[in-house]
């Protein structure tokens, strides 16, 4: 997640959710964005659906299954429709508005190996569910300055709901999206974010074990393309950059964390 | 405005600003994202201001004066501060509470030639109260599958503020941001957009005068360094190609639609 606008959200949760699958993990992605991204890059038409992602925040008793579309044999997507916008209003004054998310993974989530939940650029209450349904948050980030901003105010966000609604929840790091390297201004903002980490190593906070993943992903066009064909850059264009750099994230995030 | 996130919508309104400050218009910036990153821009510090943006929402009779930051002679800020966020909450009950920019404006627009609102990536109460209060809508945008998607709804945003509490409103058109002029994926999309436009010239929309405007913004660096500086691109690199192409839009814009 990242309130910051742009910075590669969709571009991640759908691309490593499917380099994940591709790994032999089954793996879910929930849109909890209204915006809908998640599931147009999956393929997904928002419009007509018969159940998504808001009708079972709004009743998490409801029947799930039919908001499960399968993608392919590891993969599977709970879509998102404009109508999620309303959700924010609509559940202000409900007492569990923060763990409506909660109780609809309590009934899906264990047939999947992992879940990734692509979030809208604000810290609202639809944020707020995923925070408290997560083990971990991943920050996708684009290593320029106004970026660089906001990982106060979400590391803040963060701490508040490890200090409540969810005390297992940690940071597991930061993912470099749309990456230059040879840019002074990344490799600065780069640096910040390391010392930022390096500092928190004794601090009992959640961000303690967090790192900056590697490889960065690079920026290419073929990961602005894919969408347009509801695939996966992996369906898309397989020898590209784009696949190269999420399939080496996945493997990197799956083989856990680096002995330092 | 903008809903798709990191489309340029803060570098967009503070360079034009700038520039139409340098073509001798008396320029106000209003700062609308709670994420403060136009006031950040033009190096006014969010944290410990005396007045901001937000105070003037909930109080628009207040002294609006100490709100407002001079950068040079012909540009000035309205800043805004993390408290902001609350301001969708804490209005979401008060009966005028789409109109409150407008009071503000009221009171101190007939200082400046030209009022330039940077919005935050939704379209909630803050964004609402950008388009009451304005002319025109701008419409920053990347050439890109995803940012297209979102026209649709802003448009219909739009229009329910033009049949209602706006009925000047009129969409100016879109500036094309990050632009990269080769690729297919853009030449595509921005295709897309002025035949989008085209179709609607002669039909009863907001948007019936819209237009692409040109020379798109390409990409370039220098633009997404100067934030660190508290600096438009004219004072930290005036001859970037970024100075550049923000300087032609500014004059393209002031010399009025082009004849077709
Ligand atoms: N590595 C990359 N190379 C090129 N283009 C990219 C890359 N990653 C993302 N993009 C493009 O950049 C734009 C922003 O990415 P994306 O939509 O994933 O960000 P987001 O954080 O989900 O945005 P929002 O805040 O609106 O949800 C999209 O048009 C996407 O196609
Ligand atoms: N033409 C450009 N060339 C290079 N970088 C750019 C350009 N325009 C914007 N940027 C950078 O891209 C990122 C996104 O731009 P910006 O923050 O202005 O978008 P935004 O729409 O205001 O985002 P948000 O939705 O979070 O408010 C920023 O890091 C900015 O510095
Ligand atoms: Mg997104
Ligand atoms: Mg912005």
């Amino acid at each position: 997640m990242n309130q910051k606008g742009g910075v590669g959200k969709t571009t991640t949760t759908v691309n490593l959710a499917a380099a994940l699958a591709l790994e032999g993990r089954r793996v879910l992605v929930i849109d909890l964005d209204p915006q809908s991204h998640a599931s147009l890059h999956l393929g997904v038409e928002p419009q007509g659906l018969q159940t998504s992602i808001y009708d079972l925040l709004l009743d998490p008793d409801g029947d799930a299954t039919a908001a499960i579309h399968s993608i392919n044999e590891n993969l599977a997507v709970i879509p998102s429709e404009t109508d999620l916008a309303a959700a924010e209003s609509e559940l202000a004054t409900v007492e569990d508005r923060h763990r409506r998310l909660g109780r609809v993974l309590d009934r899906v989530g264990h047939a999947f190996d992992l879940v990734l939940i692509d979030c809208p650029p604000s810290l609202g209450i639809l944020t707020l569910n995923a925070l408290a349904a997560s083990d971990e948050v991943l920050i996708p980030m684009q290593a320029h300055f106004l970026a660089l901003q906001g990982v106060g105010k979400l590391m803040e966000t963060v701490s508040l709901v490890a200090g409540g609604l969810n005390p297992r929840l940690r940071v597991a790091g930061v993912v470099l999206c749309m990456h230059d390297a040879a840019a002074t201004l990344s490799q600065e903002v780069v640096a910040d974010i390391e010392a930022y980490f390096e500092q928190a190593k004794e601090q009992a906070v959640p961000w303690s074990g967090a790192r900056v993943f590697r490889p960065p992903v690079r920026r290419n066009i073929k990961l602005a393309e894919c969408p347009s064909f509801g695939k996966s850059i992996f369906d898309y264009a397989p020898t590209a950059s784009g696949a190269a750099d999420y399939r080496a994230l996945a493997k990197a995030m799956l083989a856990g964390p680096v002995p330092t």
